[in-house]
């Protein structure tokens, strides 16, 4: 689920 | 994590790193917006607020206390060292910035994805970043010389979004149902601000001549 959103993005 | 993004941040970082150097190194931050620093200081400020609640990895969490640590020593430098405080162009750098801010804080509280504290903070940074380097552009319109360094970091900033466009294409091809819109549109309209600059410095790059924006 944490990879799906963009928020692993800087 | 793909080439596309590791191309991003890395060009990301070496914006960041050219401007420090700039900085320290000669001690002047002449033709460097204070504005377009202060906004990337609350850009990281709000994206990162996640920082202590979530973990991805050692590179996520890194390259955040770096993006932070070094937006806010930037604008350390530039208002309170002693030396490096006078060469910044104040009169020049006039742009309202403020009212950046206002916009962007009520776009994100009406078009987010969810509708918490951390989501809407995050939204309205994707939307300050998007449009956090116009007093600088401003700026390199009205001084008209443009250092080389100067040139270099808003190229490369200009630059790694551009990168994380083809990222979102990639994980959008790779990923299932990975759609984020909003962050998509905000990437965009970020690069395309930028999209006279980079003609204007690659000409002066083709020509072997200085860079000059047209007034």
């Amino acid at each position: 689920q944490q990879e799906e959103n963009t928020k692993d993005e800087l | 994590m793909n080439i596309f993004r590791l191309a991003g941040d890395m060009t990301h970082l070496a914006s960041v790193l050219v401007l420090l150097l700039k900085i320290h190194t000669i001690k002047s931050c002449a033709g460097v917006s204070l504005k377009t620093q202060e906004l990337y200081a609350i850009v990281f400020a709000t994206r990162y607020l996640d920082i202590f609640t979530s973990f991805y990895s050692i590179y996520n969490t890194l390259m955040k206390l770096i993006f932070l640590g070094s937006s806010f020593s930037i604008v350390w430098y530039m208002r309170y060292h002693k030396t490096v405080r006078r060469t910044y162009d104040r009169e020049q750098d006039t742009f309202r910035h403020w009212f950046l801010v206002l916009p962007c804080l009520l776009l994100a509280l009406l078009i987010h994805e969810k509708f918490t504290f951390l989501e809407v903070l995050w939204t309205f940074s994707l939307y300050l970043e998007a449009v956090a380097i116009l007093p600088q552009l401003v700026l390199l319109q009205r001084t008209r010389n443009i250092d080389n360094l100067t040139g270099q970091y808003v190229f490369l900033l200009g630059g790694y979004r551009g990168f994380y466009i083809l990222n979102w294409i990639y994980r959008y091809l790779t990923e299932p149902h990975f759609v984020h819109w909003i962050t998509w549109i905000a990437g965009l309209v970020q690069t395309l601000l930028y999209a006279d600059f980079f003609y204007y410095y690659f000409q002066s790059w083709k020509n072997n001549k200085k860079l000059q924006l047209p007034a």
